[in-house]
């Protein structure tokens, strides 16, 4: 449900934030 | 020996260089020359001149060299703190070092914050959320009425701006994270608490005794 988290969950969300995929074979 | 344009090879960096990075970073000697495997790996994949660049990131993040993403412009301004365009080796661990598991929860909070202060005026204002909201959104697939859009913002904001000024500062932003740390998860890579173990294929290249 989109509108029970705050806004900066949905933020978090992004593949670019997601750095462990650098390590990604 | 790392800001150079030539290829270059651990071997040939200095092991004073390396100490001093380590130095600099919550990462060992070793570990230091073990993340510059990953960053020979990243810096080579598009264009081979031992720098990372937007699309390098771009294609280790998204397994795709193109699209325009606003979370990657930000990720990739923040790892890029010469602003000449490029990741250079001694910038990627310095931002990797705020990733690191030991690594203070008030850096990784300031890293946030760094990021989502858009425009850089040194607090999050409502239309840079709004913006980040719908960059997700897009990147996701997801469509949101600008009405439930505006309901998520305003209740972000009644939790978040304690001081009701219509902006988030640092110190709300500390106190905010602090309170919601699951907005933090993404701040800590356990990979990085032992990289030379958890990337086997990097300890072929390793040879300073720590």
């Amino acid at each position: 449900q989109p509108t029970s988290m705050n806004a900066f969950e949905l933020i978090s969300m992004s593949r670019a934030l997601d750095l462990g995929n650098l390590f990604e074979e | 020996c790392f800001d150079s344009r030539r290829r270059q090879s651990p071997r040939s960096c200095q092991h004073a260089d390396l100490a001093r990075l380590a130095h600099e970073s919550r990462f060992s000697v070793n570990e230091v020359e073990a993340l510059y495997e990953l960053f020979k790996k990243l810096s080579c994949s598009i264009i081979d001149d031992g720098l990372i660049h937007k699309e390098e990131l771009r294609l280790a993040l998204f397994q795709a060299p193109y699209g325009e993403n606003l979370f990657l412009d930000r990720v990739f301004d923040l790892f890029d703190e010469k602003k000449n365009g490029v990741i250079e080796f001694e910038e990627f661990i310095h931002a990797l070092s705020v990733f690191h598991p030991y690594a203070p929860i008030e850096e990784k909070i300031d890293f946030a914050f760094r990021l989502y202060d858009l425009r850089q005026t040194g607090f999050i204002e409502p239309e840079e959320v709004r913006e980040m909201v719908a960059a997700i959104l897009k990147e996701s697939d997801m469509i949101l009425s600008d009405e439930l859009l505006t309901m998520i913002i305003d209740k972000t904001f009644a939790d978040a701006d304690s001081d009701k000024d219509g902006k988030i500062s640092k110190e709300e932003w500390m106190a905010y994270a602090l309170k919601h740390p699951t907005l933090l998860k993404n701040m800590t890579l356990p990979y990085l608490k032992d990289v030379t173990t958890a990337f086997p294929s990097f300890i072929f290249n390793t040879e300073v005794e720590d």
